[in-house]
Formats: structure tokens, sequence, C-alpha cells
């Protein structure tokens, strides 16, 4: 599961049986509390009902494999969605995409509030330190001020039926050996560079003439060398974070968003025992050639459940497609090839209006942005739905495709 | 020398939590995902709210919030835009 706190919202993934939306009451609480943003439903903040008024909401998930099995509103749609209208005192709309039968998504979604046009808060703001909430007027906020975010998009690939040779790389016991031999590998080739750089040459007693004899890298050295890398390879070959980082450059995610395209790109990753598998990325706006940071901060996530019968794995990005950076397609075709599902969807929901040149159709109309960049066909899948839903400010693109 | 770059993110790892974590029920694959929005952008906070909004909140106050939806913070990346939780299960 994922988390991602931004200064003016927050994204929670979260996986397995996770009773997620049993934490909006307590997160729309700590909005109001700890970080100032209005609240309506209570007098003072020592109210525990006391709630922020979002701005908006969506939710979404895709349809359970055993809906049974979960708890609290998550064993059906139809309590989640009567969950999220009770606790936002209504306004949402709820919505199935794709087919019922099989791999359908849903999403829940409300309208921007009005009343939440406030002024830009200061830049010379000195800290965090919460300055009094207020309550909202019942006649709304002031009008708008607020400069609207740039390249609000996200892209959202699910898969199910991962290969299962694919899949093996995402179990404890195939990546501690891969681990084990990673180190390995750097193991030896620390010890050529120490000999190297002591004058130490590989070859015969014959080849190496003068230097056969290389002091400071003797047997006994040697084996307390061996003894702190053991103890450090049984660490790297076993601790969850460790191992996530290994699969993470084993498996090829690293390089989805590669360190010579975004240079502070990061990624934390994690490998559950005995499987599964959970990666944030945090990739800053690469450098334009001023070496100036041009935008905001992005991030990816990916979780990964490999046991075959109901292997699955997500991968989401809000790091804007093309620019100066990889496009929706490579994104896509990339990903897909790190898992090789039997069938996935895509969906990408962009807000209106990013466009510069919308695509001009032969009938007078125009296509979105998001509906140019799902164009392109996925090498090795068939492509078997295809869904566009026109909200109020956003635009929804949903795909499905098929192994061929 | 070399120093990090400003822009890099900084990890730090919650090991009490994971060191212990075993997935092996964990069978749902298919996740829930919730978006929730306080204003329009970063740059458009309400005047009530503090400076960097949801961001000054302690890493703390949300340990009670996870513990509701049954996750636990396994480690945090923080940057200058957004701070990105691993959790648990």
């Amino acid at each position: 599961s994922s988390m991602f706190v931004f200064p003016h919202k927050l994204i929670l993934k979260t996986c397995g049986t996770t009773t997620l939306l049993l934490g909006l009451q307590r997160l729309l609480h700590i909005a109001a509390v700890h970080a100032g943003f209005p609240f309506h439903n209570a007098k003072s903040l020592d109210d525990i009902r006391a709630a922020a008024t979002p701005y908006r909401v969506f939710y979404s998930r895709k349809n359970f494999l055993f809906p049974d099995k979960q708890k609290g509103p998550h064993r059906s749609w139809k309590q989640e969605v009567k969950y999220l209208d009770d606790t936002l005192e209504g306004g949402g709309s709820a919505y199935m995409v794709g087919k019922m039968n099989r791999d359908h998504w849903y999403l829940y979604i409300t309208s921007p509030n009005q009343t939440l046009t406030p002024p830009l808060t200061p830049d010379s703001e000195p800290n965090c330190q919460p300055t009094p909430a207020t309550t909202i007027s019942s006649n709304g906020g002031s009008s708008a001020g607020g400069s609207y975010s740039q390249n609000d998009e996200t892209l959202e690939i699910l898969m199910t039926d991962l290969d299962p040779e694919n899949a093996k790389q995402f179990f404890l016991s195939h990546a501690s050996a891969v681990a084990s031999d990673k180190l390995t590998v750097e193991a030896k080739n620390a010890r050529k560079n120490a000999q190297e750089s002591l004058g130490c040459l590989s070859g015969t007693p014959d080849e190496l003439g003068v230097f056969g004899h290389c002091e400071g890298i003797d047997d006994e050295s040697d084996n307390r060398v061996d003894g702190a890398k053991g103890t450090e390879i049984e660490e790297l070959t076993t601790e969850g974070h460790a191992l996530g980082s290994v699969i993470s450059e084993h498996c090829g995610l690293n390089d989805v968003y590669p360190t010579s395209v975004y240079p502070d790109a990061k990624v934390d990753a994690y490998l559950f025992s005995p499987c599964g598998f959970s990666a944030n990325g945090v990739i800053p706006a690469p450098p334009n050639a001023e070496g100036q940071k041009p935008g905001a901060t992005h991030y990816f996530t990916v979780h990964v459940t490999p046991e075959s019968g109901f292997s699955y794995a997500s991968f989401e990005t809000n790091v804007p497609g093309g620019q100066n950076g990889r496009t929706t397609a490579e994104i896509i075709e990339h990903v897909v090839n790190i898992f090789r599902p039997g069938r996935f969807s895509v969906t990408l929901f962009e807000a209106k209006g990013q466009s510069a040149n919308p695509y001009s159709l032969s009938d007078g109309t125009f296509k979105s942005l998001s509906m140019q960049r799902l164009v392109d066909p996925v090498r090795g899948y068939r492509r078997m739905d295809r869904i566009v839903h026109d909200f109020e400010d956003y635009d929804l693109v949903f795909r499905f495709y098929e192994r061929e | 020398t070399f120093s990090p770059s400003s822009a890099t993110p900084h990890l730090t790892i919650n090991h009490e939590v994971a060191a212990d974590l075993d997935s092996s029920n964990a069978f749902e694959g298919p996740e829930k995902l919730l978006e929730v929005w306080f204003a329009p952008s970063a740059s458009s906070l309400p005047a009530a709210a503090t400076p960097h909004g949801l961001k000054c909140v302690p890493s703390d106050t949300w340990v009670a919030m996870l513990d509701m939806v049954n996750c636990k913070i396994l480690s945090v990346l923080e940057s200058d835009d957004v701070d990105a939780y691993l959790l648990s299960e």
C-alpha cells in the first residue's frame, strides 16, 4: 500500500483486506486540526467530528476477486458508495467502467466544491505552524484566486494473470538468489579493483612476474573481509527494503523513469515475505537547459501480488507523459513488458484544458490529449474495449487489452 | 566531494515495522484508491491553512488514521512537493 501527501491533496492506495474508507473521517479531521483546512460541521476543532471540507474526492477500484473476504464497507460497491455519500454528505456520482462480467472498474467522484476558492497562500510564511482554522460561511468563500494545477493527469495500469516467469521475480526465494548473485559479483569486482590498485594483476605466476605477490591482500585479510561481507550479504538478501531495491533494478522498474532523463528520481521499494512487492517513486521534474527545475515533483507507485491464480500488478503515475520525458505509450509498453500480463486495463484521467493543441477530427470535433495518447497499439496485445467518459472537468479514457 | 542535490528526495525507513512482516494472507490484489483534495492546487491553499498544507502534518499523526485502515508505515520518501509513504499490507 502507499500514501502520497501533497500540500493540497492526499492519495491513499491500499491492498488486500484493508479498510481504506474507514480512515476517511479521521483524514478529514486531521486536515482540519493539523493542516488548518476549513471545516463546516462543528463549532470548534475540539469536536472530534470536526472535518475539513474537501475540495473534491475520487475513489476508485477494480472489481475485487474475493469481495466476500473484504471487510467494512468494501464488500460491495453499493456499500462503498453509501459510505462515501454519508461521510461526504452526498454530492458524489458513482460509475462503473468496463464489462460487468469481466475486469471492470469503479469510480466515485465529487464535483469541485465552489465554496473553496481561496486566495493564494503568501509565499513568505516562515514555518508550518497551523493558523487558526475557520468555518466556511453559508454564502461560500471568496472569489476564485488560485492558480489551477498544470499537467494534472493520472495514468493507471491494472494487470492480471501475470506471466509466471515474470511473476517469479517477486518471490522472496528468487529475490534472495538474485541479491546474492549481485553481491557476489560486486564483491569480486571490489577485490579485483583493490588488487589492481595495489599493483596486483591476475594471471599465472610466470605471467605476473615481479607483481606476483600482493602485500595487503593476504589470506587473513581476505577472511576478515569475507566475514563482514557474509553478514552484509545475509542482511541484503533478507531485508525487505534491500531486496526491494535489488528487484526494482533487476525487473526494469528503475528504468521506467531512468536517471539519465530524471536525474533526481528516487525509488523506495519493499519485497514482502514470502512474496509481494510495493514501490513508490518520487520524480522531481528534469532540469531544463539552464539547469533550473521547471516543474513540480511527481510520483509513481507499483504493487504486485505474484501468486498464480490471482496474480495482479498495478502501476500508477502522475508524471506528465511526453514533454521532455517519456511518452505515455512508452511508459505503458515498458510496464507491461515487466509483468507480461494475460490482460490489463489502462485508465488515463486528465484535467480538461491541458492540451495546447487538441487533435481535430474530420467531423469538426476535437480529441483531448488523453485520447491521442492512448491510440498507440501495445505490441503483443489485442484491444478489447475502449470507453471514453467526458466528466465536468476531466476526461477519462479506459482501455482493456488481452494477450494475443 | 559529493553533496546530494537539493531536489533529491530523502528516505527514512521504519525498521521496527519492516522487520517482521508476513504477506501470506494478502491474497487480494486489486487495490482501493482514495484521493482527497482540499484545494485546487498546491499554490492555492486557503488562507487559513498552514503554508505547506497537509505536508505540515507530522508522520506520527497519520499513524492513527492508518491504524483504522489497517496499514503501517514502512518508510517515507520526502521531497519538496510530495511525501511518499510505503505502507504494509
